[in-house]
């Protein structure tokens, strides 16, 4: 564990907190993708079987346990409780678009062909490409809530400073995890355009941040 | 290919 990978955990966290709290307080889910939302569902219990075989950390079986928990609650929040506000309208991003390609990739390339080792790597490729329907819905609608864009500001700061982290466990460890490390970057570089975005236009004050 | 994945994180 080094300062990176606990920062890139913490900014997941509050990610996550500033979406669910958002959607509970405000009551309603518009402007907000149902659809990443069930994929990073999909991603963390794809990701987190582990928990029932090998026990690594408390921290480690605490954090998995709470972005599960937070991730059912925020998808139930869009889909069942203010199902309402859900604009499935402007949330029509093809998740098979998505998902085919994943899963056909996690059994082409990975590290070993048993199911809790692709069901891991599926996890990883589809975590890579899972924000794309709310970027996408972004720039459907035009325009996000400034809540909105701290919360994917610090979704792409997670794997961004997860990146550090792999390169400190590279230089310090000579740790290398190649299906992590390209996705991860791959993930990181989709937020690139929406961080300029932010860092122009959030920042200056605008409630909305409107797009170009 | 490392044999070591990032299994430790989240």
């Amino acid at each position: 564990m080094n300062i990176f990978r606990l920062s890139g955990d913490v900014c997941h966290l509050i990610a996550i907190i500033i979406l669910f709290l958002k959607i509970w307080r405000s009551k309603s889910c518009a402007g907000i993708s149902g659809k990443s939302q069930v994929l990073f569902a999909l991603v963390f219990t794809t990701r987190y079987l582990d928990l029932f075989t090998s026990y690594i950390s408390a921290y480690n079986t605490v954090m998995k346990v709470v972005y599960l928990l937070l991730a059912y609650s925020t998808v139930g929040l869009i889909f069942f409780r203010f199902r309402n506000s859900y604009d499935s309208e402007s949330d029509s991003f093809r998740v098979e678009f998505l998902l085919v390609p994943v899963a056909g990739l996690s059994f082409l390339e990975n590290y070993a062909f048993t199911p809790l080792e692709i069901l891991w790597t599926f996890s990883i490729y589809l975590e890579s490409v899972a924000i794309l329907p709310q970027l996408f819905m972004i720039t459907k609608t035009g325009e996000a809530e400034s809540i909105t864009a701290h919360y994917l500001l610090f979704l792409g700061l997670y794997r961004a400073l997860y990146l550090a982290n792999w390169l400190w466990r590279f230089h310090t460890e000579g740790f290398y995890d190649q299906i992590a490390v390209v996705s991860g970057v791959v993930q990181t570089i989709f937020y690139c355009d929406f961080f300029y975005l932010y860092f122009t236009r959030v920042l200056r004050g605008s409630g909305k941040m409107s797009l170009p | 290919e490392s044999e070591a994945t990032s299994k430790d994180e989240l």
